[in-house]
């Protein structure tokens, strides 16, 4: 699974997953990513989110958006926001990781997983990427 | 002025004793190229829309990652790819599943957004759609890699009993 937030001059942020599912997999079975909730969500006055991980679990747990919600509602910031979300869908089961971004240009990357193919760039231009944990 | 991406792509059991030096410098190489990507459209006032799609067109198009291009392949031998994006600005969304041969899902999940009153649309229908658009269909052929096939016969051939979080089917 592939995806990307993102945050422009506007001020307006948006979020996108893409991916080829899991291998073997059966009777036309959907994860998480092209559902809007679960593995990708984007809302300005919040923060842009996409998923990658079990999937049923990250439906199960709306991970995207209950990132959006604590920040919402709870006031917390998105790095834990982020990890309480992907917490949620833990506790059910589900491995992975997220990434989100917010209205301010903060973010977090967080991931259960030994590793998670990761990467950002800022207004610097100053591009970085990760792998390990 | 603030702005900025993020990416990621995929996460799991990912250890440096199991990758070689060569295959880690294509992932980053990858990484960074799609970082370029919508960096350049969001540096030059671009939309976040148009970064986050081209961003995930360059890791749909190579074939390291589990999209477009790198898909992993179903229990019948194909590719079924799902995609979705989403509008902070308008919470408008888009989202396509189950198509086969749709070289940048990512693209049609947008069109579905913007040129649809829907938010998703599966399989026969999703490409029936993204013919109607315009977009050219590959053949399913253009998913294959042999790694990720290999990875399949693997799977099938393993005896190793399931737990309930490998029973995704």
């Amino acid at each position: 699974t592939v995806g990307a937030v993102a945050l422009d001059k506007a001020g307006n942020l948006a979020a996108g997953t893409s991916t080829g599912g899991t291998t073997n997999k059966q009777f036309g079975r959907v994860g998480d990513s092209p559902i809007i909730g679960a593995g990708t969500y984007a809302n300005n006055e919040t923060c842009a989110v996409s998923c990658t991980g079990d999937g049923e679990y990250f439906i199960r747990a709306a991970v995207a958006h209950t990132v959006s919600d604590l920040m919402q509602y709870k006031g917390m910031p998105v790095p834990e926001a982020a990890e309480t979300a992907l917490e949620n869908a833990r506790k059910l089961g589900g491995t992975g990781g997220l990434i989100a971004l917010d209205k301010d240009g903060n973010f977090a990357m967080p991931f259960n997983t030994s590793g998670m193919y990761r990467g950002k760039v800022g207004a610097d231009g100053k591009a970085s990427v990760e792998i390990y944990r | 002025m603030k702005f900025g991406m993020v990416i990621h792509g995929g996460a799991g059991t990912i250890e440096r004793s199991t990758m070689t030096p060569e295959k880690e410098q294509a992932y980053r190489t990858a990484l960074e190229q799609s970082l370029k990507a919508g960096y350049a459209i969001l540096e030059r006032g671009g939309s976040s829309l148009d970064a986050v799609e081209a961003a995930i067109h360059v890791l749909e198009d190579n074939p390291l990652f589990n999209a477009g291009k790198g898909a992993v392949f179903t229990h019948e031998g194909t590719n079924e790819l799902d995609s979705s994006i989403m509008d902070g600005k308008t919470l408008a969304a888009g989202a396509v599943a189950g198509v086969k041969h749709i070289r940048n899902p990512i693209s049609v999940a947008r069109m579905v957004m913007e040129k649809s009153p829907h938010v998703m649309l599966t399989g026969e229908g999703a490409e029936a759609f993204a013919k109607e658009m315009g977009v050219t269909l590959v053949d399913a052929k253009y998913f294959y890699t042999e790694e990720r096939w290999q990875e399949l016969q693997k799977e099938k051939k393993s005896t190793a009993p399931k737990s309930d979080q490998d029973r995704h089917g």
